[in-house]
């Protein structure tokens, strides 16, 4: 959680002093914006710790300031030509596998399965105008190499929660080995280069 | 476990 958190304040710094959002895919922050927010509806009916809820409020607070940076406070620099990934490639089969593939078919249930799904994919946009425009800046780098990390730190979590409490999550795990996956590649450049 | 409610991880 530490790693994510760290990802999402270096990106946020970033964008504060350089007053600039350029090479930052907006629609992966959309899309971030969009997990957080249809995964923690719970925030007020399901109480697990201090420390749970405090995380939610942080995360949601940061991906939407995130979000407001890009569009609104530093629109300008936005790479808008260059971000252009199709949402709907993504969103179409994550929607329908959330209905398809979950636990219980209630609506917050559903919600929770498209925000793990959803959140597996939404690098997908920045790794994609990276790849484009064949160009990231160092602290970019940086802000990919620690959320990538954290999903990669979670397996570990899963296979102890497993290994101590006989608890798993299938959706959580198989996605967050899809999302882990994803970076792979970035992984490897970013500790070669 | 019940896997369907209380999702405890961020």
């Amino acid at each position: 959680d530490l790693s994510h958190l760290l990802a999402m304040f270096l990106l946020l710094v970033k964008i504060w002093r350089s007053k600039s959002c350029a090479g930052i895919s907006g629609k992966s922050q959309i899309l971030f914006a969009l997990v957080f927010t249809t995964r923690y509806l719970d925030l007020f009916s399901n109480f697990i710790s201090i420390y749970n809820t405090v995380m939610k409020v942080v995360f949601l607070l940061c991906a939407y300031v995130t979000v407001y940076m890009i569009y609104w406070k530093f629109r300008k620099t936005f790479d808008n030509e260059n971000d252009t990934f199709r949402l709907e490639f993504l969103l179409v089969p994550v929607i329908g596998l959330s209905f398809l593939v979950n636990y219980s078919y209630t609506p917050t249930e559903v919600l929770w399965t498209f925000s793990i799904y959803l959140e597996s994919v939404a690098i997908l946009p920045q790794l994609f105008m990276i790849s484009k425009t064949g160009e990231a800046e160092t602290i970019t780098t940086h802000y990919l190499f620690f959320l990538g990390l954290y999903r990669a730190l979670y397996l570990a979590n899963w296979i102890w929660r497993y290994q101590t409490e006989n608890f798993y999550d299938q959706i959580s795990v198989v996605s967050g080995v899809v999302q882990t996956i994803f970076y792979c590649d970035f992984f490897y450049l970013y500790v070669t280069k | 476990a019940d896997l369907s409610t209380g999702h405890d991880e961020l």
